[in-house]
């Protein structure tokens, strides 16, 4: 569960202030499937780094599982981002020296996993978003919505309790991006993993079970979708 | 115009052929606008490199404005790149110790230009794809759309007789989309500009001319939109 109360998120630049988030207030439920959606430069990106423990509020609080993250230690963040979160950015952020496979393993990296039934779920998921034969590709001899669906796999693939992703989607055409929501939505259902979303793409909103819609780093209004 | 003759682009990776583009064959006349679509990893972002001169074919013949560049030294292809061609990458690629205006001025830089007639020309598409007050910012202090629309107004400002862009819109909502896919159609009436553009977006193909779809690297298909 995620709390944001009246969260700021302020950058300066030069003499000018600009508020990338403009006094958040939500709460995000265990299991939910929520989209952020909003015009560019909104605060969306902004949002999910912070629910991610990827960077920190200016000012207002933030907890995670009841928890005040707000002022945690880098050691705490870094915990709950390796055993709780799953990233899919915006830019992928594959790492260049490590081929398909490696990428996927990689968050898995240094935990305690059977090693039989991780390879099993990784080439699970290689089937299920059709790069299976892509596996032992680096990423720079990729197409940019092959990079996007590894990027995909690597964040289910630890089974993480939430999916934070920045417009999963942008680079996939329609049919592909169905196959991918789908699988997500399906892991949502059966694992209650919570899915946070960054989206423009109306066909993602649709499946969600709430929209937040946020202008200006400020909540505009929320949406129930399957209530 | 640009012509493609059986143009094969085929990728070595381990003993494995990889055949990014499968013996395309097509024709692009001066002034159209014409979109490329087809799923992840059919071949569009291979297209636009070779019609845009930063990749050869590994066999087939390719001509621009009926000149046949398919050997062409790289000085040649250089030249054209500089003075013909606008370009917006799936990447955006902006320089990131230059901000958004210096981005957008460098296609200009070395070329004979009239400096008060250019920093008009940016201001105003600074203006109309409202990017104004982002103008001193520099890349990593934007967010994703931001920077895609940097790197739209950068494609458009030198004038070129061709537009390239991949997925021009991908990171953009809706809105936005909208307002930057009519200023690029105006200025493909009023300048006789050429666009060529892959895209996954409906909206972007309902306004071209003609799509080409694209599968596995071959032309599928073809539809004239307006004619
Ligand atoms: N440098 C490379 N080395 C090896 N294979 C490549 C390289 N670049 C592209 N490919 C392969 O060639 C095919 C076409 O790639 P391309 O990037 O043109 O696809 P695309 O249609 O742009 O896909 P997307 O919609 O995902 O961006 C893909 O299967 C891709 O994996
Ligand atoms: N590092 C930064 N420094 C300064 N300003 C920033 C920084 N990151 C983001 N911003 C600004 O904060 C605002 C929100 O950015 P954010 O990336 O969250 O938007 P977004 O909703 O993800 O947009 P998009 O849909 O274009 O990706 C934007 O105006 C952006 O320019
Ligand atoms: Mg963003
Ligand atoms: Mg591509």
């Amino acid at each position: 569960k995620i709390v944001f109360e009246d969260v700021y998120k302020r950058y300066k630049i030069g003499k000018v202030d600009v508020n990338a988030l403009n006094g958040i207030s939500l709460t995000i439920n265990k299991g939910e499937f929520v989209c952020i959606a909003g015009p560019s430069g909104s605060g969306k990106t902004t949002l999910l780094n912070l629910i991610g423990c990827l960077d920190s509020s200016t000012t207002g609080n933030i907890y995670f599982d009841d928890y005040n993250i707000t002022n945690a230690k880098e050691k705490v963040l870094e915990k709950i981002r390796k055993e709780k979160i799953g990233f899919i950015f915006q830019s992928f952020n594959l790492i260049e020296t490590l081929n398909v496979f490696e990428n996927i393993e990689y968050p898995s990296i240094g935990k305690k996993v059977n090693k039989k039934e991780l390879y099993e779920r990784i080439e699970n998921f290689l089937k299920e978003i059709e790069i299976t034969e892509l596996k032992k590709r680096f990423p720079n001899e990729l197409s940019g919505g092959q990079k996007q669906r590894v990027a995909i796999a690597r964040a289910f693939v630890n089974q993480p309790q939430i999916i934070l992703a920045d417009e999963p989607t942008a680079n996939l055409d329609s049919a592909t991006a169905n196959k991918v929501i789908s699988l997500m939505k399906r892991i949502n259902k059966e694992q209650n993993t919570s899915l946070i979303f960054s989206t423009h793409d109306y066909e993602i909103m649709n499946m969600a079970d709430r929209i937040i819609r946020i202008h200006d780093g400020k909540v505009k209004g929320e949406e129930i979708k399957n209530g």
